[in-house]
């Protein structure tokens, strides 16, 4: 059955759902198939993959509060290797809504169990998280296998780790034992930028080999996909953006001896 | 009294809590007191004005669920004109926490009262909201005379902003008849950048007036500034993030006739 990684940190604006839209393509382009669970109610790896929001029919939102099953929410994108589970706003009252449901942070593990997967033929599941440490990315936590977490290179972004820590460690000890963090990958880096430097060698200092090899460097033509609804991948092959998520997936491979 | 400013967005990294405390300082610089109010679990515009996280004894978490008293919950800083209510990661649970209460939505408002506010001499609260759209942001909005939306020059960004616009219709009609849009606020701005133009003019074209003149443009020093503890303004006095956000603060003063 696939790998079910959440892409998750609490701090805004650090290149999650860019990092979930462009390693799915990376993978699809090695050959793999890859499912995007989108479960921030914002909904931008729903648009950066080219699903109209008026074309949301059935979303995560059914999935979790509703029980819709998978392969009804499921849509394919222009892509290939790359399937969908889209989102919507509707999603922003799922804490309100699931206050009085016991299992309210399980939801979305059953929904993604393995009978659900099996019929898809996934090779990972990649499931991009809002930014905040609610109940729905709790639900990612316990549905995944492991936790990739995207680090721009800055003081506030670095400042939220040790609290994301906490949480995968709660999680851990009190639902999903098996959790792992996939690696932390820092993201719109500027080599030539001091803080960005001293980010870096602090990351790789306190966390060492969690710490990714691939970086990705800040690329403008990485912001300027998502307006054409593709990756960057698709948008411009050879720029930094693209090949730092190409190698990503590298190495992502790699440790499953798939490369 | 001092007119309440909620600094809202729910796309994440959009400047937010970097407008809070560096329009909080430009205002200070001119001579005017400002409380920051610090609603974000992530507890960044604390952290940016120095206020260490062993140090926040009373926080937004105590003033909004357990009726602390302001005067109680709001510490000096050490700049001149500068206070804040600081906040910790106790209030990511508030959602949940409040479900129940029936003014769950007014906590805030209450607690940011004319006889509140009355003994601290403010001329301005300015309250850094989380990046969402839920239940401590609504807090903000109801308590809030308006709203100033940063808004990143990338295409991410301004898909939100229609929602974010849905939003503050709603709170108006339900909640806060008196609440209007202060401004949007251009962020990390590159005028080199084909995007960041584009954004601007799509901007200007659907929203006119409610863009403000001034621009923050990308600037590492704004970036550098929070690993000091110290506003840009403190830090580089002369950068072009500074600038703008001295610029921003009279552009605001000006309408108010403080200038
Ligand atoms: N390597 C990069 N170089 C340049 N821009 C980037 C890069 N990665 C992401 N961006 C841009 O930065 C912004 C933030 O990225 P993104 O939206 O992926 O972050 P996020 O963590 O998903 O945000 P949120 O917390 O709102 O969900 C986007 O406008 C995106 O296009
Ligand atoms: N004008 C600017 N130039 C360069 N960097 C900036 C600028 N404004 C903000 N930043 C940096 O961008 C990052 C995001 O800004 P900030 O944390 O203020 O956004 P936010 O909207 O408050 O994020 P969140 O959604 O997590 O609350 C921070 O690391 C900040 O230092
Ligand atoms: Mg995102
Ligand atoms: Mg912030």
């Amino acid at each position: 059955s696939p790998r079910v990684i959440a892409i998750s940190n609490q701090k805004g604006g650090v290149g999650k759902t860019t990092t979930t839209i462009n390693l799915a393509a990376a993978l699809a382009r090695e050959g793999f198939s890859t499912l995007v669970v989108d479960i921030d109610p914002q909904g931008n790896a729903s648009t950066g993959l080219g699903v109209d929001p008026d074309a949301r029919k059935l979303t995560t939102y059914d999935l979790i509060l509703d029980g819709a099953a998978l392969s009804d929410v499921v849509v394919p994108t222009e892509f290939d290797g790359i399937l969908i589970a889209p989102a919507t706003t509707d999603l922003s009252s799922a804490d309100i809504e699931l206050v009085a449901n016991e299992r309210r942070s399980h939801l979305l593990r059953d929904a993604l169990s393995g009978e659900m997967l099996g019929g898809l033929g996934l090779d990972y599941v990649l499931i991009d998280c809002p930014p905040s440490l609610n109940l729905l990315t709790v639900n990612a936590m316990i549905a995944a296998d492991s936790i990739l977490i995207p680090l721009q290179s800055e003081f506030f972004a670095l400042e939220g780790l040790s609290q994301l820590m906490l949480t995968i460690r709660e999680v851990r000890q009190n639902a999903n034992p098996e959790l792992r963090i996939e690696g932390v990958l820092l993201t719109m880096h500027d080599q030539r930028n001091k803080l960005a430097q001293q980010v870096e060698s602090d990351a790789r200092q306190t966390l060492g080999d969690l710490v990714f090899d691939t970086i990705v460097p800040r690329n403008v033509r990485v912001s300027e996909a998502p307006s054409y609804a593709v990756p960057v991948i698709d948008y411009d092959p050879k720029s930094k953006g693209s090949l730092a998520y190409q190698a990503l997936a590298m190495e992502l491979l790699a440790r499953y001896r798939q490369a």
